[in-house]
């Protein structure tokens, strides 16, 4: 079982008796701490710091450092492995769909790229694709005269798919077209089959998963299940002007393979960062 | 007097896992560890009783006992005074809104006249999102421009629903990080102004260890009587319901279990602790 390993792996260091190894122990359980309260997966957790512990073992310190700083520096750089290279984010003309659980930050997203893209000097369209949520057509209609993008939504339709095949129609030969999809429990499958027929119809270039910061072990879960659905080619960490470090995301890579691309540092619309992997394990790993 | 309960390490070491991967916190998992182990402290396993199953009576037991907290009737509460007040706070997106639709529904039902205001003045389509709701629900929503006071809003649903009797007012606030110190004082100054009679934060379900940080913050801040955690039926377990409890010492009134007005449950130990364990 897991905690079996976990316990072995603890325990296997705690039985060494060396001033060194009993360093070792307590590190590694100080890194497992904050990686718990980062939110990461447990799983991957376990699976660090037994990654930590071997690497440790096999790994001397290197002279200019200390057993401490050792054993950090190679957690970071088995997060950083997990987070892949990060992917130089271009601006160019494309198709984004964006898709998420509620109230994550996916409309306001919507928005943050439409300014993004627009400074970059793009046209946009922001599609409302969202049927379900009250007031969504309002929200998005509002973020794009905010943003300068152009609006397309059919009020009352409760076809997704319709908005979408309307809006491609209409804007075919716009540059960026962001359609924003209402926030779904992903383990749901009929919730599930709306992102496949939008996707369908739509064959984004992107489809990017917007994830809060303070999610907690449902993040791979979901993440994996958005992935069955439509391939996911980047992920969003938004509300990171908070408390919540983003472990959750970690997992959302490592499940989906897509790499993070931003990061949402505040509710306007200017509040939209490129990732930058070393400032954000930094703060995960405090 | 049967064998000795033996060695509890790789039982608790499991169960702090099947914990953590449930969204408990960190320190309350440990806690409940501990106070697992002093519960079954010398205890014995009788001829004929199944290990297992004592352990797993013991770790609910323990659970129960870390959920014991005063939960408030908010429905009652509401019939002692008219207009009662009820201020909803919380961090972006955890279901305010939704929330407070949810309890308009309930207190149109138990016949209150129910005012909602729409002190959400900042977000895009904020005050259309809980105007449409009032709309459906045929509820009044007091609302003011985009953009102007929060404050004054609530205070103009209050003097609004002054007129009437069994009268509820909800106010539904934006929603603000924790961290953000102008809009900590602007959240004070709406309760300042609107003088609530209770205080509800919102946190949603899906959430980590965070949520323990938001509760704390937004306590110290502005004083919260009660929390209702949201989008439990996004298949999570709702750890954090536990630690909130336990670590906060506030109680969990009611749990949002979906996006319709129906979905506001009340708070059941019990069902909580099904769902948890199993
Ligand atoms: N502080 C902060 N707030 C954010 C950030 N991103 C989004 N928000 C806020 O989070 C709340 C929810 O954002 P939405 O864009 O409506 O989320 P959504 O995913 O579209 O929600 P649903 O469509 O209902 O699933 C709003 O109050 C936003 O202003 C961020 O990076 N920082
Ligand atoms: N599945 C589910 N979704 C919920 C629940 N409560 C709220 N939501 C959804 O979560 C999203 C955000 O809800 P809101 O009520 O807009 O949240 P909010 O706190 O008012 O958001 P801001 O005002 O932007 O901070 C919406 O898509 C809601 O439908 C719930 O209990 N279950
Ligand atoms: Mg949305
Ligand atoms: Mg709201």
């Amino acid at each position: 079982s897991l905690s079996k390993s976990l316990r072995e792996t603890l325990r296997k260091i705690s039985r060494s008796t060396s001033i060194d190894d009993n360093l070792i122990n307590e590190v590694v359980r100080e890194i497992q701490r904050a990686l718990i309260l980062a939110d990461v997966d447990i799983n991957l957790t376990i699976e660090l710091t037994r990654k930590v512990e071997q690497r440790a073992k096999n790994e001397p310190v290197p002279k200019n450092s200390n057993p401490r700083n050792h054993l950090i520096l190679i957690v970071y750089e088995e997060l950083l492995n997990i987070l892949g290279k990060p992917r130089e984010f271009k601006a160019k003309p494309a198709t984004i769909m964006l898709v998420g659980l509620y109230g994550q930050g996916k409309t306001t997203s919507a928005g943050k790229l439409a300014r993004f893209y627009i400074k970059h000097g793009f046209k946009v369209v922001l599609i409302a694709a969202d049927t379900q949520r009250v007031g969504a057509y309002e929200q998005l209609e509002q973020i794009s005269k905010q943003v300068g993008a152009d609006f397309f939504g059919i009020y009352g339709e409760k076809d997704s798919r319709k908005i979408v095949s309307g809006a491609l129609s209409k804007y075919s030969n716009w540059d960026v077209k962001i359609i924003d999809t209402s926030g779904r429990n992903a383990l749901n499958e009929d919730l599930l089959e709306e992102i496949r027929g939008i996707a369908e119809i739509a064959k984004p270039d992107e489809v990017m998963l917007i994830l809060d910061a303070s999610i907690g072990q449902q993040a791979g879960k979901q993440a994996e299940a958005f992935n069955k659905a439509a391939k996911i080619t980047g992920v969003i960490i938004t509300k990171l002007d908070g408390t919540a470090k983003g472990g959750g995301a970690i997992s959302a890579v490592a499940k989906t393979g897509a790499p993070i691309l931003f990061i949402g540092t505040g509710e306007h619309l200017d509040d939209l960062e490129y990732f930058n992997p070393a400032r954000f394990l930094s703060r995960l790993l405090g | 007097l049967g064998k000795p309960i033996g060695d509890l390490d790789e039982f608790t070491d499991d169960l702090k896992i099947s914990l953590l991967e449930a969204d408990v916190s960190l320190a309350t998992a440990e806690k409940l560890s501990d106070n697992l182990k002093g519960k079954l402290k010398g205890k014995r396993i009788k001829f004929g009783e199944d290990r297992d199953k004592v352990l797993k009576e013991a770790v609910k037991s323990t659970i129960t006992d870390m959920l014991k907290i005063k939960i408030p009737n908010l429905y009652s509460m509401a019939s002692s005074k008219s207009p009662f007040i009820i201020l909803l706070v919380g961090m972006n997106g955890t279901g305010k809104t939704t929330t407070a639709a949810k309890l308009a529904y309930e207190f149109k039902k138990r016949d209150h006249y129910v005012v909602i205001a729409a002190a959400d003045t900042f977000r895009a389509g904020a005050i259309d999102q809980i105007f449409i709701h009032g709309e459906k629900l045929g509820v009044k929503v007091v609302k003011h421009q985009a953009g102007s006071d929060p404050a004054s809003v609530a205070f103009d649903a209050v003097s609004h629903a002054s007129k009437y009797p069994r009268s509820v007012v909800i106010i539904d606030t934006a929603g603000r990080m924790q961290t953000n110190k102008n809009l900590l004082e602007e959240m004070k100054k709406i309760k300042r102004v609107s003088k609530p009679d209770f205080t509800i934060l919102t946190v949603d379900a899906l959430s980590g260890n965070d949520a323990l940080n938001q509760a704390k913050m937004f306590d110290e801040a502005v004083g919260i009587d009660a929390i209702v955690v949201t989008k439990i039926d996004a298949d999570t377990k709702g750890g954090s319901i536990l630690s909130l409890i336990y670590e906060l010492k506030k109680p969990v009134i009611f749990v949002g279990n979906g996006q319709t007005y129906e979905d506001l449950m009340e708070f059941d130990p019990n069902w909580y602790i099904k769902n948890i364990i199993d």
